[in-house]
């Protein structure tokens, strides 16, 4: 699950 | 479900070489020190991106040892032609986190 809006943890996103 | 985990024993050790190689703090990596060994890997921005998403479990924005070795290990299919599945197979969660 992709979380929806707010900062992503994700470093390549 | 009590399946063996498909990292190996003796990737595990190479991946927790690299892993111990790149200075982690706490037990973890933190993402602005994992990305440049996954840019590495050449593979498209956005499937790194998918790796990440597979391998950061608790989604800290942070890998822990067993968390580097999932991203590793599917950096290395990737590399090898197979493709990143969308999500997490059974299989590749670490018994630590079952």
């Amino acid at each position: 699950q992709y979380p929806a809006g707010g900062s992503s943890t994700n470093p390549f996103l | 479900i009590d399946t063996p985990w498909v990292v190996k024993p003796e990737e595990k050790m190479k991946f927790d070489s690299i892993f111990d190689s790149l200075g982690p703090v706490g037990g973890m990596l933190s993402g602005d020190k994992v990305k440049p060994v996954l840019l590495n890997s050449k593979l498209p921005v956005d499937i790194l991106g998918r790796v990440w998403e597979l391998s950061d479990l608790d989604r800290d924005g942070m890998l822990d040892k067993d968390e580097f070795s999932v991203a590793m290990y599917l950096v290395y299919r990737a590399l090898e032609g197979e493709p990143v599945p969308m999500s997490l197979p059974p299989p590749l969660v670490p018994p630590s986190k079952r």
